[in-house]
């Protein structure tokens, strides 16, 4: 049910990838572009919560639920970033950390 | 002849200022030519908005509205120990406020619809933002963000990847194509000697930067001088003058009712409002236009602190006060008349690699590179809008370091102030400036880039890496420019601003929004647990009858082929102590005679509930007692009826 809320549903505390996916040649249907970034949340050990907002080919992945020690965390961190840096599907990501915004 | 019986509305001094004339947004014509913002959806990107409040429930968009903190389609704010998630209704109030409802104040676009995305109260990230700035981007005309990085006179921060990608996105795709409007505030760091140039909303080409100023047409305090400013428009100031009247919530100390908003947070929403007034009449501007339609109309107005000077096309800017005051009369009655701007061409130079010392002041580094016509033929780019400089430098203090554009005409734009508190080590890496001063202007020829060291002897010496030129405008030459000053001067008089003149707009594109999580978690988890509770009683219920069929079955007289179903109790039934159940069997009279049913629809030798008549209901099942016993010792309230099922 927490991956059902997909990326508005985030910062639980845990880490966070934004994912933006080459696009192939011909690709038209979302359906394809999201199976291939659940299959790269997969391979990366994240969970694919789902396209992020109106930006297509962009995707939010995010750590398995559940309370992890942090070496285990530190672990998980640096087996996604080795595989979304070498990824051919992907065309730039960056883990999600918190911005400081300020009422005016 | 405007009235409303909103009590506050008399002391609401920058909609109609009585005290001193002239000190308004000059909003009242248009409200009399009824241009309320009817039709155009302008949402509020803060901490909430409470859209119960008397004053807002009537105007409230909940297609337009989300709480990106919560997760749920509902952006109503949560108390806090601070008492400070108020910011969002205030806001809200100012565009939209009800009017004539004998509640607090009016908002500027009385007419439109306001909704709420909450997104500050609570962390943010940058794929949150992105998800905020394109939410409902069809339904949402207008952005108000009153918000940004800190205003602390030492942060250089803006949108990252994936929120200048929604920006972006936002302009192209949003509002049918004609472009998301985002209005943000310039920042409230004046104190720290901020500049909004170090803020990425701010000096975004793709946001209407709003600055401030007080009821005496002064910079007020904490306001910010910036090249990127388009306009500004009133707020509060110091402690002796008046503050904005909006409605405020009613939660934890708030009233409803507030007069104490200011800020810059306070200006942008009157402008989000104006630019609202402008949507309904002429629904297809651009955001291009849009921003076109502040520079042409905005007015320059008397400041001896200000540095108005007036550029090659006739616009007047200052870094204190943008292009001027907004004025809703003139901004409305542009719209009106206004054909969109052409395409926007841009043209981007190569990476010019430098690596040049910074010298100390007085002294200083200039770099130029020349447009020439070759270059901009490509795009056709003839006159200039915003004029970006992206640059990477190293020194020790980067607060010490000012930099300074010059626009080929010679207007000079400062871009990077020299900031005392800030004594950041890591310089500018690939940081982006921009100036709107140069707008109109000619876009050929040579660019200047000045940059000096301000600070003390004693450090090491910056180096300017590099850096890149980035123009952006149209293919408008500088006389349709001149012609279009003198279209909307014509205009001013208000002698279009009818019904029954109306310039054509098309439709614009059908752009669906992306909705695969329209069932928010909670919502799941409820009809998760209903259709849990509806498949257990399920079950139940027909263990129940199964068994009790059972049970019925496997006594004497169900072996005999005749099982006696005694007549239902009705007033059990009624009281809901029965169960209501009728087998399919044939009606038999207790004396053996069939009795065929009546409906010819019923198939023969079975009849359901359907071909039933509710009082002719002869009850199968009830209590396990009757079921268990032979007629004749069965209780004789059993047996009122002589007509008995025979299954």
């Amino acid at each position: 049910l927490a991956e059902a809320g997909g990326p508005e549903a985030q910062w639980p505390g845990g880490l966070s990838w934004a994912v933006h996916l080459h696009s192939r040649e011909g690709e038209q249907e979302e359906k394809t572009m999201e199976r291939r970034a659940d299959a790269l949340a997969q391979a990366a050990g994240l969970v694919n919560t789902g396209r992020i907002g109106e930006l297509r080919g962009h995707y939010l992945f995010v750590q398995p639920a559940g309370r992890k020690p942090a070496m285990e965390v530190e672990a998980a961190r640096r087996q996604a970033e080795a595989v979304l840096a070498s990824h051919a599907d992907v065309h730039w990501h960056s883990e999600q950390r918190l911005l400081r915004r300020t009422k005016r | 002849s405007i009235y409303f019986n909103d009590p506050k509305y008399p002391q609401q001094w920058h909609l109609n200022n009585r005290q001193s004339p002239g000190r308004d947004i000059n909003v009242t014509g248009v409200w009399e030519r009824n241009v309320t913002g009817r039709g155009v959806t302008v949402v509020v990107v803060d901490d909430g908005v409470e859209h119960t409040v008397q004053d807002i429930a009537p105007n409230y968009s909940p297609e337009g509205s989300y709480d990106l903190n919560s997760n749920d389609p509902d952006p109503m704010p949560h108390p806090d120990v601070e008492n400070g998630n108020h910011h969002g209704t205030r806001c809200a109030g100012e565009i939209a406020a009800v009017p004539n409802n004998s509640f607090c104040a009016v908002g500027v676009a009385f007419g439109s619809r306001i909704a709420g995305i909450r997104v500050l109260d609570g962390p943010l990230t940058d794929s949150m933002e992105a998800v905020a700035f394109n939410k409902h981007y069809q339904i949402n005309d207008i952005y108000s963000c009153s918000w940004g990085p800190d205003d602390d006179g030492k942060t250089v921060d803006g949108p990252h990847q994936l929120g200048k990608a929604a920006l972006q996105h936002g302009v192209m795709a949003g509002r049918r194509g004609f472009g998301s409007i985002f209005v943000v505030a310039s920042g409230n760091g004046g104190q720290h000697n901020d500049n909004c140039n170090y803020d990425g909303y701010a000096n975004s080409i793709y946001t209407v930067t709003i600055g401030a100023v007080d009821e005496e047409g002064r910079m007020p305090f904490y306001a910010e001088e910036c090249a990127s400013m388009l306009a500004v428009t009133f707020s509060g100031g110091d402690k002796m003058l008046r503050s904005i009247v909006t409605t405020d919530w009613d939660l934890q100390k708030g009233t409803g009712c507030t007069e104490g908003h200011t800020g810059t947070s306070a200006a942008a929403p009157l402008a989000a409002g104006m630019i609202a007034l402008m949507l309904q009449v002429r629904p297809c501007l651009t955001w291009r236009d849009v921003q076109h339609i502040i520079v042409f109309t905005a007015t320059q107005y008397e400041d001896r602190h200000a540095d108005w000077i007036t550029n090659e096309a006739g616009f007047s800017h200052s870094h204190q006060h943008g292009f001027g005051l907004l004025n809703a009369w003139r901004l409305v009655n542009a719209a009106k008349v206004w054909t969109s701007v052409p395409y926007l061409a841009s043209y981007v130079s190569p990476v010019i690699k430098e690596n040049k010392a910074i010298p100390q002041s007085p002294r200083a580094l200039e770099v130029r590179w020349n447009v020439s016509r070759t270059d901009l033929e490509m795009s056709g780019l003839k006159t200039l809008e915003h004029v970006a400089v992206t640059v990477s430098i190293t020194h020790p203090r980067r607060g010490n370091l000012e930099l300074k554009l010059f626009c080929p005409s010679g207007m000079m734009s400062l871009i990077g102030a020299p900031r005392s508190m800030d004594s950041d080590p890591s310089g500018f890496n690939d940081w982006t400036f921009s100036t709107v001063r140069c707008w109109g202007e000619r876009a050929k020829g040579v660019y200047r880039l000045v940059v000096r060291d301000v600070g003390d002897e004693s450090l090491q010496v910056g180096v300017l890496r590099q850096w890149r030129l980035t123009l952006y405008g149209s293919v408008w030459s500088p006389v349709d420019i001149r012609d279009r000053q003198r279209l909307l001067q014509n205009a001013m008089s208000g002698k279009y601003l009818h019904d029954s003149f109306t310039l054509p707009c098309p439709p614009g594109l059908s752009i669906p929004e992306e909705d695969g999580y329209t069932i928010t978690p909670n919502t799941l988890k409820t009809l998760v647990l209903v259709g849990c509770f509806t498949v257990f009683w399920t079950v139940y219920y027909m263990l129940e009858v199964y068994l009790s069929q059972r049970s019925v079955a496997s006594s004497s007289a169900c072996r005999n082929g005749a099982c006696r179903w005694p007549r239902r109790n009705r007033k059990a039934r009624e009281e809901g102590t029965e169960l209501e159940s009728v087998p399919l069997c044939n009606r038999k009279d207790l004396h053996g005679g069939e009795v065929e049913s009546t409906d010819p629809a019923a198939s023969p030798g079975l009849l359901g509930p359907e071909h039933l008549e509710e009082g002719a209901w002869h009850l199968a099942l009830n209590s396990k007692g009757a079921l268990d016993c032979p007629p004749q010792q069965c209780p004789p309230e059993l047996l009122q009826d002589q007509q008995e099922q025979i299954c």
